[in-house]
């Protein structure tokens, strides 16, 4: 099984190789370095996902580029659906960092009438019941919940029924999807947290 | 060395048993059943830590909670600057959530002329030239950065010179500070390939 943290240092090793020209090789001592990893953790995490670079030789820069996108999925768009027009909705929304790397919104749902049909980046806030319709014509396979915490798991049982495949789940409450479905949670308050742990155990506060 | 994901689940414990009756006893069974992990991950977290509950008898859910939230550092108040009073800043600044686990936005920093003098949350967006006096006076240990990438770098020197001990980053690049400065990044882009990971190898996308 490989560990959900490979998968995060796949993701910044993509980060690093996207601002290395293509026409290059790259060593994994150097691509390591650069990416704040140990030389050995790197070329551990590639082994998890097949085999890579000819040894001793380095990495050709745009082949390892080419891998990896395809391995995390982002030598495709996908269509994203986020729920809940809110703060912290509408900063996600009008991102532009998303669609660099793939993930276009391309619905946005609300339950408040006074926000539907108002537009959000460059989508129009739609009705909670246009959701199972929407989501279904616009090949939706992720979203992403930006609604309170009472409303996250209805939310969550509403999605994956309209198709959806894949969760990201801002509010700070446990979730239940069924096991095809792949959720991730991210708790900002929980960030947070983990600096207050070093400050407390180092005396600082 | 205590593993970053043992803090994280302190912290998913701690909010699990916030539901929970001050007067109760708790077993790690029913604690970790509750929070979605194993028996035996859970009281292996808890060794990092110290002794807690008394064998066979479980914990006292009151005491058990005192002492996590020492741990973490949650049973006092952070007061917190951010910087970047952008899209994801002012969601963040007018979040509540923060407050509820003593985490209170104090300050707001922006260098956009027009955006200075404004009130967002319960605070007044300030100049980026207050920064060093405002930190220091407010007794800011904590700095959140929602700025662009390209002003991430020079912004966690400046907080890190202010007296900032610990620096949540939102800016998708990597920065450096000092050894005894704590850094923790989000890359919300990230957590969509993880998602996507899941569904290219699911054959889903
Ligand atoms: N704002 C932040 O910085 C922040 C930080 C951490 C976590 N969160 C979490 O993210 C979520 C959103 O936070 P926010 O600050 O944007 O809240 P918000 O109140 O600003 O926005 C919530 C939005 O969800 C909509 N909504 C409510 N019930 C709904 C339902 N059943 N179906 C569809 N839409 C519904 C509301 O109309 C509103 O537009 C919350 O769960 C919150 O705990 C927010
Ligand atoms: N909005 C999101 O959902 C989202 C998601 C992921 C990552 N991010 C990252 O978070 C950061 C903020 O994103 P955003 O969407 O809020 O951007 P934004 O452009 O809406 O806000 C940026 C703010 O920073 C201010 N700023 C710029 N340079 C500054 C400097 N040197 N000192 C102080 N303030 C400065 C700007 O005046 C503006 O108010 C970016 O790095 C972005 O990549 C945002």
């Amino acid at each position: 099984k490989i560990p959900g943290m490979a998968i995060t240092r796949l993701s910044i090793y993509s980060r690093i190789l996207a601002g290395i020209d293509d026409g290059r090789t790259i060593s994994s001592k150097e691509l390591a370095e650069l990416s704040g990893h140990s030389d050995s953790q790197l070329r551990r995490d590639l082994t998890y996902f097949g085999q890579f670079g000819i040894p001793g030789k380095g990495y050709q820069v745009k082949e390892l580029k080419r891998r990896i996108h395809s391995i995390l999925g982002i030598d495709r768009t996908w269509n994203v659906a986020l729920v809940g027009a809110g703060n912290l909705g509408s900063a996600l929304a009008r991102y532009k960092g998303f669609e660099l790397q793939g993930f276009k919104i391309k619905a946005v749902f609300d339950n408040n009438k006074r926000k539907i049909g108002r537009t959000l980046g460059n989508v129009t806030i739609q009705d909670m019941e246009e959701l199972p319709r929407s989501a279904k014509k616009r090949n939706i396979k992720i979203a992403v919940i930006t609604a309170p915490m009472e409303a996250a798991q209805e939310l969550a049982s509403l999605l994956t029924e309209a198709g959806v495949k894949a969760i990201l789940n801002f509010a700070p409450v446990r979730i239940f999807v069924p096991s095809k479905v792949k959720l991730v949670n991210v708790d900002l308050a929980m960030e947070l947290e983990n600096l207050s742990y070093f400050l407390a155990k180092a005396g600082k506060g």
